[in-house]
């Protein structure tokens, strides 16, 4: 049978930074073709098709976030693959190689991790699971 | 066909959407 796509909303505007995103429209309906963990979403808007942030859209029916997963606040070990320089206030900065725990997997890509006493958000495609090959 | 995602990461949500969610 047809697969029937998930729709989305747009909450905001989005301007593409790179030929592979599309740009988004307040009240644009978009269907999501795939989600990547990394926060990025594959979907098609009429005859447009591309990556758009996660975090910018909302789900047509249905409770938002249906699909987050529950912190862990064990934590799960993770190595940064790349190096990050926090931006905002609830960012964390690491270096490449740092091992940390991540103790909440957004659907936006953004996770909560812990490094010691410290806690903040951290992008979720520089890190990688301890323990496995690149 | 879909390429790979982007290798950067994605915005943080923006504004008027983290108030949306408060």
């Amino acid at each position: 049978g047809p697969i029937i796509l998930d729709t989305y909303r747009a909450m905001a505007d989005f301007t593409k930074t790179s030929k592979h995103e599309i740009n988004l429209r307040v009240g644009d309906l978009v269907e999501i073709v795939e989600k990547s963990q990394n926060g990025w979403w594959f979907c098609q808007c009429d005859s447009h098709r591309g990556w758009v942030p996660a975090s910018y859209l909302e789900p047509l029916d249905g409770p938002e976030e249906a699909e987050e997963a529950e912190p862990n606040y064990a934590g799960e070990h993770h190595v940064t693959v790349k190096a990050y320089k926090a931006e905002q206030g609830d960012e964390i900065s690491l270096e490449l190689g740092e091992t940390i725990e991540v103790i909440h997997k957004l659907l936006d890509g953004w996770w909560v991790i812990r490094k010691g006493e410290e806690t903040g958000y951290f992008p979720s495609t520089f890190l990688q699971k301890a323990g496995k090959k690149e | 066909s879909i390429k790979n995602p982007p290798q950067n990461p994605p915005p943080r949500p923006p504004v008027e959407v983290r108030r949306k969610r408060v």
